[in-house]
């Protein structure tokens, strides 16, 4: 998961 | 039943149109406004004659760019954020270059062989200090076949959307929940075709070897580039394309 911080955190930000 | 099976795809269908409207990063009619609006040959030789490195890091900067609206695209897609995050990770890491390269075909021009990069359609010798000539043909050639089957907004929608939920794609963890919902997404997509009589297309779709090969040159020329400049890569990359390619 840390591999992929960047990508998690555009996931994780709802729907903007 | 069958009606409301009939009802559920008819949704899908049009959540994943919906999704598509709303992150396809270009209005299609502002594309096709544009479409002979050509780099002069003074910018070509401006572009022609930046450093290698500044090269890569504009195109890896738009790159990054189209990839923010595939993920947002992914996000809207009905299904997709029910998924586990490692299989949402492992189908946008896999998948989110190929789907960047079938939007790309609403951005290119097969009549005098451009794309819209930037502000102004350029032909593959703008691109020719990034140092990898087979690359770019390869990348231009797809886009010439895909511009042949005339895809309307809405295949260009349904194909992208099982482009990337694609089950085959290795360490998915609930490759059968990813199966389920692609199996919908095809369903959607058979629909549409036989609806606008169009079902010979299916036949014509480029194969997933085709995007696969075209997205690990990408990775090798990246790679090689690497080697030639370390330290760029990480200095000056945006972080996302990093995290994707690197």
């Amino acid at each position: 998961q840390e591999k992929h911080r960047i990508l998690h955190k555009l996931l994780q930000n709802g729907n903007s | 039943s069958p009606t409301s099976a009939g009802v559920e795809i008819e949704h899908l269908t049009q959540n994943v149109l919906k999704s598509y409207r709303e992150t396809c990063q270009l209005r299609a009619e502002d594309l096709q406004l544009r479409r002979w609006d050509t780099f002069s040959r003074e910018e070509v030789c401006a572009y022609q004659r930046k450093p290698m490195e500044e090269m890569w890091q504009r195109c890896a900067g738009r790159i990054t760019e189209a990839i923010q609206y595939v993920v947002e695209f992914a996000k809207r897609l009905r299904g997709f954020m029910d998924l586990c995050q490692n299989d949402q990770i492992v189908l946008l890491k896999a998948g989110a270059m190929e789907v960047v390269l079938v939007r790309m075909c609403r951005a290119f021009n097969a009549d005098n062989r451009t794309v819209f990069f930037e502000g102004k359609y350029a032909g593959a010798e703008l691109f020719r200090s990034l140092g990898c000539h087979e690359l770019i043909s390869s990348i231009f050639d797809f886009a010439q076949s895909l511009c042949a089957l005339h895809f309307s907004e809405s295949e260009v929608a349904l194909f992208s959307a099982l482009v990337l939920v694609n089950a085959n794609r290795p360490w998915l963890q609930d490759q059968a929940k990813v199966a389920r919902l692609q199996g919908h997404l095809d369903v959607a997509f058979r629909v549409l075709l036989r609806r606008t009589r169009r079902e010979g297309l299916l036949a014509r779709l480029p194969p997933p070897g085709r995007l696969r090969a075209l997205c690990s040159q990408h990775v090798e020329q990246l790679q090689a580039f690497r080697r030639l400049h370390p330290g760029v890569l990480h200095a000056a990359f945006p972080p996302l394309y990093r995290e994707l390619f690197a």
